[in-house]
């Protein structure tokens, strides 16, 4: 799975989600990146959300939904993240990763997830890495 | 606020020999929609972008790349959401299309659905002028040879793509 979110100069915020699902599927098995609420979300009120992972389990607790939730209730773009992660993973057993920015531009890469594949461009800074803790920067 | 764009490759095992490709893969998604940022786009403009590039890229799991499924064939699912109007759009089981998130933004944008499936979502797409391709076109050696190993009636689909708990 891939995903996006951004903020632009207007302050709006966008999420796009995109996959080839679960190795080996049904045939017509449908997860959670195209249902809003689980697969991404995005509000200006709160901010937007890509998720990536095991479709049952995001599906099962909304995982993009989740994270606004939380950030609603005032917590950080990467607090919100870690909780609605750790809350799929004691829940449901579900792992995944999410990439989560608020209005203002702060943003969050993070996974429960052996590793994530993710990078962020913010004032001609490029952030990335792959595994745990590992966060890499370059001038774009 | 600073304009920012974030992108990620998907979450789950990444081998050793793929993970320096899909660092490049993922900060070059990044670049492009914070060049989309740049020059006074906006954030849908960006993550589209970014989305597309992505699913262009053989290295990950959606577009060209994407994972098989029992049969052996593509199903891809996409969605974009847009934070001002809350109006979003998503394609689900579609084929034959190379960028699905291009499409799921058409429907955003010119229906009045949220979501089109299958053969649906495809008749959508060529009523758009959205050009069909291949399914060959969007099938990879290295996901070929995942279904193949993934066959097995012991084979575990889920571990073999998640992996361990990090």
């Amino acid at each position: 799975t891939v995903g996006a979110v951004a903020v632009d100069v207007h302050g709006n915020v966008a999420s796009a989600t995109s996959t080839g699902g679960i190795l080996n599927k049904m045939e017509g098995r449908v997860g959670d990146t195209p249902c809003v609420g689980c697969g991404g979300y995005a509000d200006n009120r709160v901010g937007a959300v890509s998720t990536t992972g095991y479709g049952e389990a995001i599906m099962k607790v909304t995982l993009a939904r989740l994270i606004l939730f939380h950030m609603e209730q005032g917590q950080s773009a990467e607090a919100a993240s870690d909780s609605a992660l750790a809350y799929m993973k004691s829940r449901v057993e579900g792992l995944g990763g999410v990439v989560t920015v608020d209005p203002q531009g702060h943003w969050a890469a993070r996974f429960s997830s052996a590793q994530m594949c993710w990078a962020a461009a913010q004032e001609d800074v490029l952030h990335y890495g792959v595994y745990a803790g590992e966060h890499l920067t370059e001038n774009i | 606020m600073l304009p920012v764009v974030v992108v990620h490759g998907g979450a789950g095992h990444c081998p050793k020999e793929r993970s320096e490709s899909a660092k490049k893969g993922v900060c070059a998604a990044a670049r492009a929609g914070y060049e989309v940022l740049r020059g006074g786009g906006g954030s849908m403009d960006a993550v589209v972008e970014a989305v597309t590039q992505l699913e262009n890229n053989s290295l990950f799991n959606a577009g060209c790349g994407s994972v098989l499924n029992i049969k052996g064939d593509v199903e891809m699912d996409a969605l974009v959401m847009d934070g001002q109007t809350l109006a979003s759009g998503a394609v689900a089981a579609v084929r034959n299309i190379a960028n699905p998130v291009q499409l799921s933004r058409l429907v955003m944008d010119k229906t009045s659905h949220v979501c089109l499936t299958a053969g649906g979502a495809q008749q959508f797409a060529e009523s758009m002028g959205v050009p069909l391709v291949q399914q060959e076109s969007l099938i990879t050696d290295y996901a070929r040879m995942r279904w193949r190993q993934n066959l097995a009636p012991e084979a575990n689909p889920v571990e073999c793509q998640m992996g361990k708990m990090g």
